[in-house]
């Protein structure tokens, strides 16, 4: 029967593109805003 | 030849004094100023005198942040946060020279030093890699290869102020992903099977697949992309076969699956595309997988509910455009003499004799199982349909079951289904089916001759395997092709086609009771 | 009718070096900068616990219902990635402004006394991320060369 695509931690009824914070192949949920590198501007780097 | 003396202890210097600076911030306050200085420590130590000297640099350095990942490689394993950011303090340090080396070689505006630079490093990296693998068998680790390249590849994907001009910017990132696109081909799962995971990883992170898919202008990284996929799918193959996965491949196979809907969700044109290729790497039992590919459609195009009573396919708009089909597949039809009959069979229903021979091109073996060449049966069947459906159009006719018949192509189609074993028919057959996609010629045409192969079987036996072709492909989860829904549709709908008087049909009580179910969603 | 087929020679070496990495499979962390702090660390948490992220959570809408407190958690703990930027831009929408000075967000407690081009100068409220708390500061003089 195949798998349930709708398992694979993919909102595949979401109207904005997936892939920007897709997880990964092996990854059951999408990147959250803080997995995800941005570039930010050099002043936010605090540390 | 063996390195020059002192270059090894010169190399370690060096690195280890860059990932000082890299991660004592003093780079952040004035990057070019010590990138400047440091470049000065290069030359003084004469790295960057020779062309070989340099690449020698590099291999050294590599082997060196490799080198920590195994010394490492316990603590990785155990306490993976600590572990791993040992390793990554030299490797991202390493990529960072490498990024800083590559923008600002040559002279600003131009790419081509860049580029030669970026690709050299990328070759010296797959060479460590593919030796690493030979040496070390399966204590090969792919940690420190796996962050050199999605790191380099995300440093010089950063918008970077130092390339004034856009253009050139543009033109170094498309470059840029055309070097990691070649980089990623020439460590496919074929060539490193022990990086197979770290490669489905890189290519298809977010970023890689922004910028191959969607960033580069008229679309032209996607044929790379396609590539990079059939890579992944003939890898794939020979551990598709068996029904039963072990669990390496499941996990790579449920990973290829993401990836797949992540592409239909973003980029189903991509997957209309090359769908054709993709089908011929694909094992025919893999059914689920192909019909994520052909369930793609265009974004733009809305799609009439398959089970929408009396709809008239043949009055849809894109019904009679051609789908574009962006695999060579002509090509294929091999040998030449081969290709050279049936062009004149098609001309003019002659010789006779090319039919009678047709299996004998198209079965290379007599190994149950594995006995025809698939790419060329599905290249014969989309070759000969695509010359009916121009022949057709021709008279101003469009396909149906009467424009379709009675012609040399039908005469190979029917000859197809009636002279090959189970196993070649059932390709045949699949060949036939993998057309059935979104509103389109194709679709439409070889709907048309499913039908009509069905209608004009001379044996239950072919009416039989039609319908389980059909049927394996409808009975698999989501989702499902609409060519395919509304082909099937139409066989256990039209009276015509005496679906329900068939033995088959009522074979086993839960098929019967599965035909009713589709049935009664049709009615 | 195909039927499984047996593995060639070479599918059995690529299957044996395929399982060999099954062993140590890269994780979502191997592909983002290294964390100062907040690093990845997956952690079975009870099945009601929420498992799944919040709807819109990556949206400055969603960040703007945070309270000042958890903007600023995120801003100074999450840095370099998406999070921080959103939480800046919603700091900015409750017109909180960041000082590249002192590297700390201020937002104006009334009209300022003094404004020309160089600077205005009045009482603020700024966030001070050593002590983690909201203080006041009167004639403090804002540059704004020192307006991010």
């Amino acid at each position: 029967m195949g798998q349930d695509l709708t398992t694979l931690g993919l909102n595949l009824n979401s109207p904005e593109n997936l892939y920007p914070a897709f997880g990964g192949p092996f990854s059951d949920q999408p990147c959250r805003p803080q997995d995800i590198d941005f570039h930010v501007p050099p002043e936010y780097m605090v540390n | 030849m063996e390195d020059p003396p002192g270059l090894i202890s010169k190399t370690e210097y060096l690195l280890k004094d860059w990932v000082n600076i890299y991660h004592n911030q003093v780079l952040n306050r004035d990057p070019m100023k010590v990138f400047g200085m440091f470049v000065g420590k290069m030359n003084i130590c004469g790295i960057l005198k020779t062309d070989d000297l340099i690449t020698r640099f590099f291999r050294q350095a590599t082997q060196l942040c490799i080198d920590v990942v195994y010394t490492n490689i316990n603590e990785v394993n155990t306490m993976p946060t600590m572990g791993k950011s040992k390793c990554f303090q030299w490797i991202d340090a390493f990529v960072r020279l490498i990024a800083l080396l590559v923008k600002h070689s040559g002279d600003n505006g131009n790419a081509t030093t860049k580029i030669n630079l970026l690709n050299k490093v990328l070759g010296i990296v797959v060479g460590v890699l593919q030796q690493d693998q030979e040496v070390r068998g399966v204590a090969f680790q792919q940690l420190g290869y796996h962050r050199l390249f999605i790191m380099l590849f995300l440093e010089l994907s950063n918008p970077e102020p130092v390339l004034e001009n856009i253009s050139l910017h543009e033109g170094l990132s498309q470059q840029t992903v055309t070097a990691f696109c070649h980089t990623y081909h020439l460590i496919r799962p074929c060539m490193a099977p022990g990086f197979c995971y770290s490669w489905l990883e890189l290519i298809s992170h977010r970023v890689f697949i922004g910028r191959v898919l969607a960033m580069i202008p008229q679309q032209k990284g996607w044929t790379m992309y396609s590539q990079l996929l059939m890579d992944l799918f003939k890898y794939l193959a020979p551990f598709l076969r068996n029904a039963e996965l072990a669990k390496p491949v499941t996990l790579l196979y449920k990973g290829t699956l993401r990836v797949l809907l992540v592409l239909l969700h973003d980029f189903p044109e991509f997957l209309c595309d090359h769908h054709f290729g993709f089908c011929d790497a694909i094992p025919p039992n893999c059914i689920q997988m192909r019909n994520i590919i052909l369930s793609a459609f265009p974004r733009n195009m809305r799609l009439p509910d398959p089970f929408t009573p009396n709809l008239k396919v043949d009055m849809l708009s894109e019904i009679s455009t051609a789908p574009r089909i962006f695999t060579n597949y002509v090509s294929n039809i091999q040998p030449a003499t081969f290709k050279k009959d049936l062009d004149s069979y098609l001309k003019a229903r002659a010789p006779v004799t090319f039919l009678s021979e047709l299996r004998g091109h198209l079965q290379v073996s007599n190994e149950p199982g594995s006995r025809y060449n698939i790419p060329l049966m599905n290249a014969l069947v989309l070759y000969v349909g695509n010359q009916a459906i121009t022949l057709i159009r021709s008279k101003n006719l469009v396909p149906n079951m009467t424009t379709i018949v009675h012609s040399a192509h039908m005469d190979i189609f029917q000859n197809l289904a009636v002279d090959l074993d189970n196993e070649g028919r059932y390709l045949f057959l699949n060949a036939v089916a993998n057309q059935l996609r979104y509103p389109n010629s194709h679709t439409h045409y070889f709907s048309c001759v499913l039908l009509y192969l069905f209608v004009e079987a001379n044996s239950e036996a072919i009416q039989e395997q039609i319908t389980r072709v059909l049927l394996e492909r409808l009975i698999v989860n989501r989702p499902h092709p609409w060519g395919l829904l509304i082909t099937f549709i139409e066989l256990i709908k039209n009276p015509v086609y005496k679906f329900w008087d068939h033995d088959f049909v009522h074979c086993a009580p839960e098929i019967e009771k599965l035909f009713e179910s589709v049935a009664r969603s049709c009615m | 009718p195909l039927g499984p087929s047996p593995l060639q020679k070479e599918h059995q070496l690529q299957f044996q070096m395929m399982e060999a990495a099954f062993y140590h499979l890269p994780t979502p962390s191997d592909c983002e900068r290294l964390r100062t702090y907040q690093q990845r660390q997956p952690v079975q948490t009870p099945q009601h616990y929420p498992q799944n992220q919040l709807p819109h959570s990556d949206t400055v809408e969603f960040f703007q219902r945070l309270s000042p407190e958890t903007l600023f958690f995120v801003f100074y703990y999450m840095e370099g990635t998406k999070a921080q930027y959103l939480a800046a831009k919603a700091l900015k929408k409750q017109s909180w402004r960041f000082h590249t000075k002192y590297m700390m967000w201020f937002q104006r407690h009334e009209e300022p006394k003094i404004i020309n081009e160089e600077y205005e100068q009045g009482t603020y409220i700024y966030f001070d991320y050593e002590k983690w708390g909201q203080r006041k500061k009167e004639g403090f003089t804002f540059e704004y060369k020192y307006l991010e």
